[in-house]
């Protein structure tokens, strides 16, 4: 889902 | 993944190496918080709940065990290591966690992207690792006797929050609709609480001086 692509960094 | 991002990481990582150099090699952890350092060890608990439901790239998932593994090692050595926790100075280091955790949950808990559990853990990890140096600061002004690598490893720390902050700064402008007002907030207050530091930091480095805190 879109809103874990956006959690990409550490 | 772009050069500020990669850096900040790079930094991030060296600040964790200087530490633990400095307490494997020379058995001592003389000035560092442990508080602080039980807090990080929350910090990336809370926030790669995720490390083994959502695979972003070896490299997330290679450097977020390093950060976990690290950050329990040097809370392990603090507290249980028969030499090293005798350099812990637990009669200084008396910051309450529960002064800092209770008021970042209760945020979480009220402003979040989503509220579920691991997003509010999310969101949690971010506003309790922008205050989680505070028990450090407050120890090195009480201990006046900065050595130098806990004045790198407090400088590197510092230093990978404002590297992220030109990350996100790159991505806001190069990718369409990347808006995440938390991690920005969050690393704002946690870059601007490191701004005497580096402003003493800077100066001891000038003026090629021990570094000193004001009291």
């Amino acid at each position: 889902n879109p809103t874990y692509k956006s959690k990409d960094e550490l | 993944m772009n050069i500020f991002r990669l850096t900040a990481d790079m930094t991030h990582l060296m600040s964790v190496i200087v530490l633990l150099l400095k307490i494997h090699t020379i058995k001592s952890c003389a000035g560092i918080s442990l508080k602080t350092q039980e807090l990080y060890a929350i910090v990336f608990t809370c926030r790669y709940l995720d490390i083994f439901t959502d695979f972003i790239s070896f490299y997330n998932t290679i450097m977020k065990v390093i950060f976990l593994w690290t950050s329990f090692s040097i809370v392990w050595y603090m507290r249980y290591h028969k030499i090293v926790r005798r350099s812990y100075d637990k009669d200084q280091d008396t910051f309450r966690h529960v002064f800092l955790m209770l008021p970042c949950l209760v945020l979480a808990l009220l402003i979040n992207e989503r509220f579920t559990f691991k997003e509010v853990m999310w969101t949690f990890s971010f506003y309790l690792e922008a205050v989680a140096i505070l028990p450090q600061l407050v120890l090195l002004q009480r201990t006046r006797n900065i050595d130098n690598l806990t004045g790198q490893y407090i400088f590197l720390l510092g230093a990978y929050r404002a590297l992220y902050i030109l990350n996100w700064i790159y991505r806001y402008v190069t990718e369409p609709n990347y808006v995440h007002w938390i991690p920005w907030m969050s690393g704002l207050v946690q870059t601007l609480l490191y701004g005497d530091f580096f402003y003493y930091y800077f100066l001891s480095w000038k003026n090629n001086v021990k570094l000193q805190l004001p009291a």
